[in-house]
C-alpha cells in the first residue's frame, strides 16, 4: 500500500483509523492524500462558508495524522462527493480509500444517496469502511474471512503483507461453511483444508495467527466471529 | 453478497480488498 486516499468529514473517526493502522511499518512509508468535499450550494455565501469550514476541517485532519507531514496532501475540492471521492481514486492510482459509512442497509443507502455505497460499487480499489459507531481500537486482532474464491486468497495476502512486520498481532483465519451447523464444526477449525493451507503459510511466515470455524450463512457467521473474538480489523474479498 | 453483508452488519473497521 503506497498511496492512501481518507476521505474526511470532520469527525475525524478516518483520521483516527488511520492513526491505527499507521502503527503497521509498511504504512508509515505510504503518501496520504487527505480529501474533504463540499457538496453544491444554493447561494455564493453558502458555499463561501463551507469552503471555509472544509478548509478547517483539512487542517485539523492533517494536523491529527501520525504521519510524516512531508507525506500527506490536503485537497479541498467541490461537487458531488461520491463522484469526486472516486475520480480522485482514480487520478492518483489510490492503493486505499479509508471512509466513513453509516451501515446502511443497501436500501437505504440508495434513497439516501450514500457516499461510501457508491463508491464501493463504482470503484474497484480497495476500501477501508469506518462506521460512525464503531469503536476504534488499537489494532491487535486482524481477521480474514477465508474460503475458496480468488478474492480471499487475494485478502489473505493482503492480511499477511500488513500483519509480517507487525509486534504482538494476532491473524484470525475465518471461515464459515454454509452447509454446516455452528457447533458441529467449531472445533475442527485446524482440519479444515482450507484453514490448514493459509495456516501452514502464515506459519511459514513467521505470523501468529488462529483458525476459526463456524457454520450456516457466511454473512452472519463472520459478523459474529468477528465480535466473539474480539476483532479490531476484519479483511474480507469482495 | 457477503461483502455486502458484512461491511452494514460488522461492528469493527472492515477492509475490502479488490
Amino acid at each position: 500500500i503506497r498511496k492512501i486516499l481518507i476521505s474526511v468529514a470532520g469527525r475525524g473517526l478516518c483520521e483516527e483509523m488511520f492513526n491505527m493502522l499507521a502503527e503497521i511499518p509498511a504504512i508509515q512509508q505510504a503518501s496520504v492524500t487527505v480529501l474533504h468535499v463540499v457538496p453544491p450550494q444554493v447561494t455564493a455565501e453558502a458555499m463561501s462558508a463551507k469552503l471555509e469550514e472544509g478548509g478547517k476541517i483539512l487542517a485539523d485532519a492533517v494536523k491529527s495524522l501520525k504521519v510524516d507531514p512531508s507525506r500527506i496532501t490536503p485537497r479541498l475540492k467541490q461537487g458531488d462527493p461520491k463522484n469526486i471521492v472516486t475520480q480522485v481514486a482514480d487520478e492518483e492510482e489510490t492503493d486505499l480509500i479509508i471512509m466513513g459509512s453509516r451501515g446502511l442497509t443497501r436500501l437505504e443507502a440508495i434513497l439516501e444517496n450514500s457516499v461510501s455505497q457508491y463508491v464501493f460499487q463504482l470503484s474497484s480499489r480497495p476500501m477501508l469502511l469506518v462506521k460512525d459507531d464503531v469503536y476504534v481500537k488499537q489494532i491487535r486482532r486482524i481477521m480474514v474471512a477465508m474460503d475458496k474464491s480468488d478474492a480471499a486468497q487475494n485478502s489473505f495476502e493482503l492480511a499477511l503483507s500488513l500483519v509480517r512486520d507487525m509486534k504482538n498481532v494476532q491473524l484470525y483465519l475465518a471461515r464459515v461453511i454454509p452447509e454446516a451447523k455452528p457447533d458441529q464444526v467449531m472445533s475442527n477449525a485446524e482440519a479444515d483444508p482450507v484453514l490448514a493451507e493459509a495456516a501452514a503459510k502464515a506459519k511459514r511466515l513467521g505470523v501468529s495467527y488462529r483458525c476459526v470455524l463456524s457454520g450456516g450463512k457466511p454473512g452472519p457467521g463472520i459478523c459474529e466471529l468477528a465480535e466473539d473474538k474480539n476483532i479490531d480489523l476484519l479483511i474480507l474479498g469482495s | 453478497s457477503l461483502s455486502d453483508y458484512v461491511r452494514v452488519k460488522a461492528n469493527c473497521p472492515v477492509l475490502l480488498s479488490r
